[in-house]
This record gives C-alpha cells, structure tokens and sequence, in this order.
C-alpha cells in the first residue's frame, strides 16, 4: 500500500458518500444516472469475485465490502425508494449501456492476464469500469446544470483513478516485474473521459460559478 | 482462503 493508492481509495470513498449524502439529503436523484449506477454494481460484483476465496488484507476485504454493498444500495435506491425513484430523469438517461457490456465482455476474452473465468471476470471489470461514467457525462450534458453534490461526485469518481495512474508509477519504480498494463491503460482511458470534466469544473471553481457543461 | 497478492488492488 502506498499514499498514491490510499489516496485514490478514499478519494473513491468520499465520491460514494457524496452521492449516498445527495440522495439521502435531498431525497432525489435528478442529474444521476442509473445506468452508470448499474455499470458501477456490475463492475464491483465481477471484480470482487475473489472476495471469499482470496484474503488480501482487512482494509481490502472491507473496502470491497463497502464498495458492493452501496453500489447495489444506490441503485435500489434510485429503482424502488417510493420517493427517490420519482426524481430520476428516466426520459435523459437512454444512454444505451448494454453496448458498453458487451464491448467489454468481448474485448476481456480477447485481452485478459489469464484465460480463466475469474480474469476474464476482471478484466471485464477493468474496462467496463474505464467506460461506465459515459452514461453519466451524457446525462449532466443533457440536463445542462449541475447541482453541487453531483458535480463533487463525477469531480472524486474521476479524480480516485488519477491517483491510481500515480500509484502504478510509483509500483512500477519501485518494485520488481511490477507490470500492471490492462489496468494502467484502462485507467488512463478512464481519467481521459473525465478531461472535459475536469476543465469546466476548474472554471467553475475559478470564476466561482455553477457548473456549466456545454450541450 | 489463500492469500494472493495478484490482484490486491481494489
């Protein structure tokens, strides 16, 4: 474990609190896609498949714990909460996500580290997890403004992966044979996506305005 | 449980 990787797992826990806080305090989840939710649960249930045959540590157990566990909250939240799911912007969030599924399903039977089931199940993880906020950056565009709580969040979600590029820098120079590569180039994909994001957010946070994201 | 460091990112 080293600062780089702590960093981006808090950073990744505060993103979860943030939108567990937006739901819960404002009892809606307008400017939320479900879809990237969906993404989100599916990623954490295929890549933790090893969760109870493979102990890593207690932080790491926990961490993956916690990580399923308010993945599926939210999204049976967004589903089936009586009041929540009335505020979900069913009719702009059609993002078609099943595509990104499949091109992920497709590209870790192509591209995994070992041809069994468990690898390609993280595999898949890996890149369906670089791709699963495009639902989510197609329906802040769409609903043009953003309310704070959800700008924070999409600003962590993409922020806890840059500091995992930086924790596999630093893995790289300080281990041996330490080769990361589906992982890294997935994860540097995964923080591209979030560069347009990141810009309008900056201004935002400079000229102390709300956050606008061009249609 | 085997204790594995493969994949012991999260």
């Amino acid at each position: 474990m080293n600062i780089f990787r702590f960093a981006g797992d808090m950073t990744h826990l505060i993103s979860i609190l943030v939108l567990l806080l937006k739901i819960y305090a404002t009892k809606s989840c307008s400017g939320i896609s479900l879809k990237t939710q969906e993404l989100y649960a599916l990623v954490f249930l295929t890549r933790y498949l090893d969760l109870f045959t493979d102990f890593i540590s207690v932080y790491n157990t926990i961490m993956k714990l916690v990580f399923i566990a308010s993945s599926l909250a939210i999204v049976w939240c967004m589903r089936m909460h009586r009041v929540v799911r009335r505020s979900y912007d069913k009719e702009i969030d059609t993002f078609r996500h099943y595509f990104l599924i499949l091109a992920s399903f497709l590209l870790a039977v192509l591209v995994h580290e070992k041809f069994t089931f468990q690898e390609i199940f993280w595999a898949f993880s890996i890149y369906l997890e670089a791709l699963a906020i495009l639902p989510q950056l197609v329906l802040l565009q769409r609903s043009g403004n953003v309310d704070n709580l959800t700008g924070q969040y999409v600003f962590f979600l993409g922020a806890y992966r840059a500091f995992y590029i930086l924790n596999w820098i630093y893995r790289y120079f300080t281990e041996q044979h330490f080769s990361r590569w589906i992982a890294c180039l997935s994860g540097i994909v995964q923080t591209a996506l979030y560069a347009d994001f990141f810009y309008y957010y900056f201004i935002s946070w400079k000229n102390n305005a709300k956050l606008q994201l061009p249609a | 449980l085997k204790v594995v460091d493969s994949h012991d990112e999260l």
